[in-house]
């Protein structure tokens, strides 16, 4: 977070309209469902917040290595766990062999302290990761408070049951959070929002009928389409992107040519050594040199530099060839592979840095026409601005929703990407306390911490009010101007599927004029279009709920963005918007149609006073072409010269339906 | 059938206001299945009580059938796992 709230424009160095009008989110409870905290961080000191407030019900619960009135303060003012579902499973006790784990609110794994203090930790100055990345470090609203709830625990790599988790989401109502973060997925296929394996979807549901916006993580599984999790049109749900900070890490070959590759290595420089690629001889050559099948002979490798190829995203190649290349003797990794947005320091310092194909493939040409090729490798800078563009992470999941195509999903994104922030000093490659994380994971408090600024400023805005306030002002140009591009193979301009409105904009989204409320009502709505059951809708509910005798359309489901993923001819679809900015505005809109496509607007001037505050509008979209094609991307917004209520549109034209040709 | 996993029983609504009796009410639905109050005590894993009315509690696969056919029950549903992201 050094970076990421200068990137979103919302940092105390420039006039801030959010964090200064909302009193940094003074008196606003966060809850943070995750792995716990780590209290002693500095980025949960309480120092200048005032009480507790009057109406917060919940309270600490002391634990191994946790002491509720030592460890919990005007900051952390809620600090439970949730195991028992765990235990049923697994049995007691729970099996921590492979890693420190503790029976109490403290948090081993980091996540959970990670994402707290992104969402609503205190200033702390001077932070780097290894000299990387200096600056403040801060949540989204300093001066709101914290309620951690346990659930996710270290055992299997990072576990957490529905059981737990509905437990959390059971007492953070109670105890009277306003927003609630979840950095946690399930899997594809997901489970529908009416089935109570989705623990998250069902208590979501609950928590949102109470007033409390519920934020969570999109998951990990890009760049592929229809990956999207949390996918119910009540939660709020976070893509991740990167923001306009790089590590360049200069590599110099023998023939004084220095390319730029990517590492966050903070050792001393290798001084010239020796290259080499570790190709094998035969029919074929290149099966040597794949970072995660490395074999390598210590007498060619000692004192060294490698370079290695690998067609694996995730970073377990460069784990494995890290491993193999210092047990050889070797010095340093040369990783050549298509970006993915994963980049984390290798352990003990040891110098791995990545290129992509075509750098890795100048460097292996470089070996290949020389006769002794030699390398030095410099330490990571630290690069920030315009030189560096934004881009929706690779790693980050897309939508279409599997679920339901017509609810765009993610709805928003925000930096996810290298977020440094505190952490649990037992965290394998924390500094002093803070770490450097990647993933939806540290997206979602952002956007929490965000959410907690709007409520303190509009504390009567639902749930629904303020994703529409998000969405309809969120960015697709970074601040220079440039469109926001998506990673993948190969990179694009990034679309409603890969950040839904685009990245998040903090004080656009504090007036954002006009937005599109829902409520239990409208729920209801969108699940009778999906054609849940009566009986189903109730399980969900709780209460007993007769959807009309015509279904009615999920097209008409009041968002704040227009998903048509069937066009065969014409449609109309209908949306509502209401005024929360000035009285007397008049707005007309400008239409942005998708290719293929004519768009009507009726009417196309909304002109609010008094006695209107809301107005009902239809959009007509037709279709141009007899065609089975792709989606295709367009907007409407209307606008009355000061705001501008951009909804994302995306259609689908389709004249054979049901036809497998996922996006 | 001596096998127990961790169901959530999904009871909608919540059928009172004070949450010691919604707690109540989930011990005594299911000592009713599982024979005694003692029982259901130590089977049971969490009683939701606040946002909405449910419980989770260990059961056998057979304990898990006669209570999803529990007119109060809404929906039973085993355990999943969610993961960091």
């Amino acid at each position: 977070t050094t970076r990421s709230w200068d990137y979103l424009d919302h940092s105390y160095h420039t006039p801030n309209i959010l964090l200064d009008k909302s009193n940094k989110g003074d008196g606003v409870i966060i809850g943070v469902i995750d792995t716990g905290i780590w209290p002693e961080s500095m980025a949960f000191n309480d120092e200048g917040i005032g009480p507790v407030p009057s109406r917060w019900k919940g309270g600490c619960e002391s634990g191994e290595q946790f002491n509720a009135t030592a460890h919990c303060n005007r900051k952390v003012i809620g600090a439970r766990w949730f195991v028992d579902g765990l235990l049923a499973e697994y049995g007691q006790p729970l099996n921590i062999s492979a890693n420190k784990e503790y029976l109490s609110p403290r948090d081993a794994h980091g996540h959970g302290t990670h994402t707290s203090s992104t969402a609503a930790g205190s200033y702390v100055r001077n932070i780097s990761y290894k000299g990387l990345g200096l600056g403040t470090v801060r949540g989204g609203a300093p001066s709101a408070r914290l309620a951690i709830y346990k659930v996710c625990w270290f055992v299997l790599g990072g576990q957490c049951t529905s059981a737990d988790i509905l437990k959390a989401f059971d007492e953070a109502i109670h105890d009277g959070v306003d927003v609630l973060s979840l950095s946690i997925g399930s899997g594809i296929p997901l489970f529908s929002d009416v089935d109570e394996r989705d623990g998250i979807a069902t208590g979501s549901f609950h928590a949102v009928a109470k007033g409390i916006t519920v934020v969570c993580a999109a998951a990990n599984d890009g760049p592929s389409s229809q990956t999207v999790q949390n996918t119910a049109p009540w939660i709020l749900t976070v893509g991740a992107s990167t923001m306009d900070r790089a590590f360049p890490t200069p590599v110099t070959l023998g023939n004084n040519k220095t390319i730029l590759g990517e590492a966050m290595y903070a050792g001393k420089e290798i001084g010239f050594t020796g290259l080499i690629y570790p190709e094998s001889k035969g029919l074929d050559p290149t099966s040597a040199g794949v970072c995660q099948e490395l074999s390598l002979n210590r007498s060619l490798v000692a004192g060294k530099v490698v370079l290695c190829f690998t067609s694996v995203a995730r970073r377990t190649a460069i784990s494995n060839a890290t491993s193999v290349v210092r047990a050889a003797g070797g010095v340093g990794l040369i990783v050549a592979k298509n970006p993915s947005d994963d980049l984390a320091p290798c352990s003990n310092d040891f110098p791995c840095v990545e290129v992509d194909y075509e750098v890795g493939t100048q460097i292996l040409f470089y070996i290949r026409s020389t006769r002794s090729p030699v390398v030095k490798l410099s330490p990571s800078k630290t690069q920030v601005g315009k030189l560096v563009s934004a881009k929706v992470a690779h790693f980050s999941s897309r939508g279409p929703s599997s679920i339901a195509p017509a609810i765009l999903k993610p709805d928003i994104a925000a930096p996810g990407v290298n977020i440094l922030a505190a952490t649990s000093p037992l965290a394998p490659l924390a500094d002093g306390g803070f770490v450097m994380f990647s993933g939806t994971s540290m997206a979602t408090p952002h956007v929490s911490g965000i959410v907690a600024l709007l409520k303190a400023l509009h504390p009567d805005w639902s749930p629904a009010t303020i994703k529409s306030a998000l969405v309809t002002t969120a960015l697709r140009n970074d601040d220079y101007g440039f469109p926001i591009f998506a990673e993948g193979s190969s990179r694009k301009l990034a679309d409603p599927f890969d950040f839904g409105g685009g990245i998040v904009n903090p004080n656009g989204a504090a007036d954002p004029g006009l937005v599109y409320d829902m409520g239990v009502a409208d729920y209801v709505h969108y699940l009778c279009a999906m054609g849940y059951t009566n009986t189903s809708i109730s399980q969900l509910t709780g209460q007993s709920m007769a959807c009309p005798s015509i279904q009615p359309s999920i097209l008409d489901v009041n968002l704040p963005s227009i998903t048509i993923p069937s066009l065969r001819n014409s449609t109309t679809l209908t949306r509502t918007v209401t005024n929360v900015g000035p009285v007397n505005s008049t707005y007309i809109a400008v239409i942005e149609p998708p290719v293929g496509t004519i768009m009507s607007v009726r009417p196309n001037v909304l002109a609010f006073d008094a006695q209107t505050k809301t107005i009902t509008f239809t959009v007509t979209v037709f279709s141009t072409h007899q065609i089975n094609a792709g989606y295709h991307f367009g907007s409407l917004t209307w606008t009355n010269g000061v705001h501008t209520v951009r909804s994302p549109i995306s259609v689908r034209i389709q004249f054979v339906e049901s036809y497998a040709d996922g996006n | 059938d001596s096998k127990t996993s961790v169901h959530i029983v999904y009871l909608g609504e919540r059928q009172h206001e004070d949450p010691q009796l919604v707690t109540d009410s989930h011990h005594d639905m299911l000592a009713r299945v599982v024979g005694s109050k003692k029982v259901a005590s130590k089977l049971m894993v969490y009683s939701y009580k606040h946002g909405f009315s449910g419980f989770a509690a260990k059961l056998t696969e057979s304990q898990a059938q006669r209570l999803a056919e529990h007119p109060g029950v809404i929906r039973l549903i085993p355990n999943s796992i969610h993961k960091l992201q």
